[in-house]
């Protein structure tokens, strides 16, 4: 099933997200 | 009867025999029974990307703007699994009003997982459901699980 | 004496014995101090101590209701200033300032209220 979505991928257990310095902005300078 | 932990650790292996996805009655894609599950069993973990609850928002905001559907599970009050680009197949599993598992966050190692358990024994064939509990919002999204007793409304 | 506060903060925050130092790791989260001020001018300074590569950090001033588990300025409870570039950040909106500053750099926030 996770061919039809090349975007996704498939996972065995959690993965922990690593936030970008940047992730809460909406504009930068 | 053995340890959480322990049941956990066979549980990435097992699934994959017991569970598939398929095109599902209720909604899309459901998540099926490949064999017969005994109640109480560990099913399926509901894996995904663990996120702070901050990002939550504007991820959701993300992906109705580029119209994909949104797969998150609050695992406590900091602490969400989006599964929508990175999960396995239990994001698959749709909701019913009258399920036959149910959901547990079962705290392993010091690590907190969200696990999907059997209710009752389910016969190999059956789709697996679980109750979503969504909050009771103005916005109400339709309920199309087919059970007897539908509430008519995940929200 | 104002320190930095032990309970209004991310927890995940790490607070010296002394309460004057904190060190953060992964991604942004806030801290504020024991005190607050509601009139009238006052100021501050911070100093970098350590600021390895990939870390920054977004300081200035936050009302009570700004999120703890989001950068300060991430919405309208908190004003700052970044570290990368010099940036200051209102309402997740980042407009130029300054350059940036960094490790061993003392920075200073004056704040004036109304006196009334």
């Amino acid at each position: 099933w996770s061919a039809f979505a090349p975007d996704f991928k498939e996972l065995d257990e959690n993965v922990e997200y690593e936030e970008r310095e940047s992730e809460f902005d909406l504009s930068d300078e | 009867s053995l340890p959480m932990a322990m049941r956990f650790r066979h549980l990435r292996e097992t699934s994959k025999t017991s569970v598939g996805v398929f095109r599902s009655d209720i909604h899309g894609r459901g998540l099926f029974c490949l064999r017969d599950i005994e109640a109480g069993e560990m099913v399926i973990e509901y894996a995904g990307e663990v996120i702070r609850n901050t990002l939550t928002d504007n991820r959701e905001k993300y992906y109705q703007s580029k119209g994909i559907g949104c797969y998150m599970f609050k695992v406590d009050d900091n602490f969400t699994v989006d599964a929508t680009l990175k999960g396995n197949a239990a994001r698959f599993i749709n909701h019913s009003c009258e399920p036959n598992c149910y959901s547990r966050i079962v705290d392993i190692l010091g690590k907190k997982h969200i696990i999907i358990f059997a209710f009752r024994r389910i016969p190999q064939g059956e789709e697996l459901t679980y109750d979503y509990k969504f909050p009771i919002e103005d916005e109400k999204i339709h309920c199309h699980c087919l059970a007897r007793r539908c509430r008519k409304y995940l929200n | 004496q104002v320190l930095l506060a032990l309970h209004d903060r991310a927890p995940q925050l790490k607070v010296s014995e002394d309460r004057l130092s904190v060190t953060g790791e992964k991604g942004y989260c806030m801290i504020r101090a024991t005190h607050c001020v509601s009139k009238g001018q006052w100021y501050y300074e911070v100093t970098i101590d350590e600021m390895p590569e990939g870390s920054a950090t977004r300081l200035g001033w936050a009302q009570e209701y700004g999120n703890l588990q989001a950068p300060l300025g991430y919405d309208k409870f908190g004003y700052s200033w970044r570290s990368r570039k010099g940036t200051k950040f209102h309402e997740c909106h980042g407009k130029h300032f300054s350059t940036g500053y960094g490790e061993g750099d003392v920075l200073g926030f004056l704040i004036i209220l109304p006196e009334v």
